[in-house]
């Protein structure tokens, strides 16, 4: 059965989805299977992998939609992983959900059928902890959340750490939180450094702040626009380097067969 | 009656509360009369402005719930201008208010009744296109667009300007684009460059893509950790330039009364 990632933040761009993106194509670099999973109607992982949201007949909507197996709706990467994509007509499924049964759980539905397909599925969540990011966090063995070294991205993180109680609480006890992830990190300025020290002090004793550092640069913005991995496109950037470094640490704590 | 802009991008993090908040503060400085109103349950904008979201016992969550005005619940910020707070109160808004009667209506009957008070009104939206951001648009006499140049925020204006279309139809037929601002622009790098240009080719000819550009500078997520505009922070950065540019324009437009 995969191990399941939730990739979360209230906060918006704060590279969630080039952290779904990156590590998937690093976990999938050492052999990995790996499916991910675009939660979001924006449908930013989906185009990252190269894909136009507005032309697919089918996305995870439809899955989520009759609450069946997302596997006739799973795309191959150029990079070897599966994508379940998304685009505009997810945004339905959030009002559709509102009133139904068990509206936590459908995302489960979708994805338990093909679990055992994949070694890790990670879930790439929009900037809301509604009903969408509610599914994911009830659903994951772990959560990981990204937070850029700026101050409003920091001020997110007691929003999240409260839902997840909840979550904790009346869906997922299994649920716990992979560690926090600083992204955007810029060797030239002191706000940056003072976050980061500032993540330690406030979240270091409850929480793990990963010592893997994803540096501040255009390329992650470039490669997000020819639709490829950072680990494809600039591999020796030092920001691809924290992908490599977190890939290889989940791929040696995978259960083995 | 104040004008009304809504801020929005169901894209994350492209700067929409930093353009209220100093969009509203070179308003503020001009003289005019505003009130900045924060729709996002983060409190983003009320974090900005040096207020502590969890600590304050009414927001604009308790205006929507009883449908009344805003008046009672409006703060003064250091800088002159009124700001109706949020917190994550406000994220029990959107779940409550799907099944309610006149539900895209309600941030009418909460500003409306203020909007003899203020010259201009300046919404900050949350990064999604659901019913708190419908309810800005259904209000708003204008819709400003701050749109990162980078790849995934230059893709997310299409499915903006979808809804716009459908909210001119239903509810607000007054409702214009003021045109797109661009944000986080990087004079060191080409993609930054690339984006921009697209804009202008890609939307040129239908919207006003804003001559004032602002420049990526770290300054703005300290601006926002110390509580104060950037005009009053750094008031000499090329980034604060734009903002004030901007702020004179919608001044010397506004009716005279
Ligand atoms: N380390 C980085 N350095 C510089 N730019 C980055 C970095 N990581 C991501 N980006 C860029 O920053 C922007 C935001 O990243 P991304 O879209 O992954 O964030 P997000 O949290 O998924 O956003 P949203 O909240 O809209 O879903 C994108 O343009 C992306 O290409
Ligand atoms: N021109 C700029 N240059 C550099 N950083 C900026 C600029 N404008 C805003 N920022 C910073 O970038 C981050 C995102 O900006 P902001 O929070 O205003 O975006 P947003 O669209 O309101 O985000 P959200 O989608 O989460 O509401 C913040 O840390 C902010 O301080
Ligand atoms: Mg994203
Ligand atoms: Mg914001």
């Amino acid at each position: 059965m995969a191990i399941i990632y939730a990739i979360a933040s209230q906060k918006g761009g704060v590279g969630k989805t080039t952290t779904v993106l990156n590590l998937g194509a690093a976990l999938a670099e050492l052999g990995c299977r790996v499916l991910l999973v675009d939660l979001d109607p924006q449908g930013g992982l989906t185009l990252s992998c190269g894909q136009e949201p507005d032309s697919l007949d089918t996305t995870i909507y439809d899955a989520l939609r009759r609450s069946t197996s997302a596997e006739p709706y799973i795309l191959k990467t150029s990079f070897g992983a599966g994508l379940l994509p998304a685009n505009v007509d997810l945004a339905l499924a959030e009002m559709e959900l509102v009133g139904s049964l068990a509206r936590e759980r459908r995302l489960a539905m979708v994805l338990t059928p093909v679990g055992h397909l994949y070694d890790v599925i990670l879930i790439d969540c929009q900037p809301s902890l509604g009903l969408l990011t509610v599914n994911a966090l009830a659903l994951a063995d772990y959560l990981l959340i990204p937070v850029a070294c700026e101050y409003l991205a920091q001020k997110a993180i007691n929003g999240l750490l409260k839902l997840v109680k909840k979550v904790q609480v009346h869906y997922n006890s299994q649920l716990s939180i992979a560690g926090l992830l600083p992204t955007m990190f810029d060797r030239r300025t002191n706000h940056t450094a003072q976050v980061l020290k500032e993540l330690h002090e406030t979240f270091g004793s409850q929480l793990r702040v990963y010592e893997y550092i994803v540096y501040r640069s255009i390329r992650f913005a470039e490669s997000a626009a020819a639709g490829e991995p950072i680990i494809h496109y600039a591999r020796n950037i030092p920001g691809a380097d924290a992908y490599r470094e977190l890939a290889r640490e989940i791929f040696l704590n995978l259960p083995t067969p």
